[in-house]
């Protein structure tokens, strides 16, 4: 019976975790200038809205079980508007 | 649910589609028969009719591809994306494609065909993907039994926000997502499975460890792709490390995530009686080996150790555990205490004093 992976993320989770953000929630695709907003991190806002999206908990950060969902095999189309 | 506006869905009812080419995973009959009966989920819900055209441009047109397939979207070899679709529109709109790369089936293993065109076409009509973890347009492919499957009812309410209701007299309804906090949840099964709890609820389960502040949602296929939905009774059995999960008249053994070799089989082989057709709830007692078996307003004791039924048995539950309801949905032994699931409540009791010691809401255990 599966346990929840432990194992800290690693630079590929990240790079793994840019592109699928990337794919299915628009990160840094926005079309047109973006005024200068303070704390402006497009990556951890993204990563909120996927983990919100899916129901887990809202950290902005990647966690194993953020991962895990990423990972899951699905569908090729945004899960937010364009 | 999420949908394009109304005005960006297709204008008419009657839509067209063709099967540009074919995978050759399945015969070609199989590839029919699942993308005719994954448009026929939509069509039982709404106006909207599906034609297939052969010779000319349709409106949904369908494909097999792999890589990079000239749509700017290119697939990424086995796994990762299976499939996507251009919501409503002329051109490419509607179309849907599929990752020639995976392997496709017909049966419960990955990935079923009909389960992700019907996903697909959900796009082809103007649905985005839903939130709800229980809905066919959530974003990740969910391992359910496909000859099973119903349209659950928040992807009815998303199509039939865009295209209205079909006019069908009896208007078709579909199954919803539990919620942790459902005080109306009433499980089919409960059962430990190393250290962890398991509630069994239609097509899904709730999976509680022990130190997670909250249950996990999943279907129960995801663990065990050939077990059935609505299962009636489940236990385990701490010594040979089965699961044990009975619907009707037969029974199946887990092992972790593996269903045994030689199952189903008939529960009539424990020494039940023919005249039962099913079992309510089932619970291993671990320090007196044995499992009790509650059906309607009796029980039976099984001797784990000989391996038979004890005689004496069926006896009434009333006298034997004073207080507690006939017709148990569910049962649990867990750190010395007996559970009874019964409707939306659980009743506590205390084997050695045969003394209720309370009534909680059945979703106690869920970490609402």
């Amino acid at each position: 019976f599966p346990t929840d992976k432990q194992d800290a993320p690693t630079g590929t989770s990240e790079e793994m975790a840019e592109n699928y953000l990337k794919k299915f929630y628009s990160l840094g695709t926005e079309g047109g200038p973006v005024g200068r907003k303070k704390n402006n991190r497009p990556f951890t806002e993204k990563l909120q809205q996927m983990q919100k999206f899916f129901g887990l908990k809202v950290t902005g950060i990647l966690d194993s079980k953020t991962i895990e969902v990423m990972q899951k095999p699905r569908c090729g189309v945004y899960d937010v508007g364009q | 649910y999420s949908t394009v506006p109304k005005s960006s869905a297709w204008q008419k009812t009657d839509l067209t589609y063709r099967i540009i080419n074919f995978t050759p995973d399945l015969p070609q009959a199989d590839v029919e028969a699942a993308i005719q009966r994954a448009f026929k989920v939509w069509s039982d819900v709404t106006p909207l009719t599906f034609t297939r055209i052969y010779n000319e441009v349709s409106d949904i047109e369908i494909s097999f591809s792999a890589g990079d397939h000239k749509d700017n979207s290119p697939f990424d070899g086995p796994g990762g994306i299976l499939a996507h679709a251009f919501q409503p529109g002329n051109g490419i709109g509607g179309d849907a494609h599929f990752d020639e790369d995976e392997s496709w089936t017909k049966t419960s293993q990955l990935y079923n065909l009909f389960l992700v065109a019907a996903h697909e076409f959900g796009h082809s009509l103007g649905l985005s993907h839903s939130t709800d973890p229980g809905a066919l347009m959530y974003p990740s492919y969910s391992s359910t039994d496909p000859n099973a499957f119903q349209l659950p009812q928040d992807d009815i309410n998303a199509i039939q926000y865009l295209y209205g209701k079909s006019s069908n007299p009896v208007q078709p309804t579909g199954p919803t997502t539990p919620t942790i906090c459902d005080p109306n949840v009433v499980f089919d099964a409960v059962t430990t499975l190393r250290g962890e709890l398991i509630f069994f609820l239609n097509r899904f389960i709730w999976r509680k460890h022990p130190q997670a502040s909250e249950a996990e949602l999943m279907f129960v296929q995801t663990f065990w792709p050939s077990l059935p939905n609505d299962i009636d009774a489940a236990y385990e059995n701490p010594i040979t490390e089965q699961i044990l999960v009975f619907k009707g008249a037969k029974y199946t053994a887990l092992n972790g995530f593996d269903v045994l070799p030689g199952y189903p089989r008939n529960i009539y082989s424990l020494g039940f009686p023919k005249t039962v057709k099913r079992i309510d709830a089932a619970v291993h007692i671990e320090h007196l080996a044995k499992t009790y078996f509650f059906v309607a307003n009796k029980y039976w004791s099984y001797d784990e150790d000989k391996q038979q039924m004890d005689k004496g048995f069926p006896k009434l539950i009333r006298d034997d555990f004073p207080g507690i309801p006939e017709k148990i949905n569910a049962a649990l032994y867990y750190r010395g205490r007996l559970y009874f699931f019964i409707g939306r409540v659980q009743f506590e009791y205390n084997l050695n004093t045969k003394k209720i010691v309370q009534v909680l809401r059945s979703n106690s255990w869920l970490g609402c």
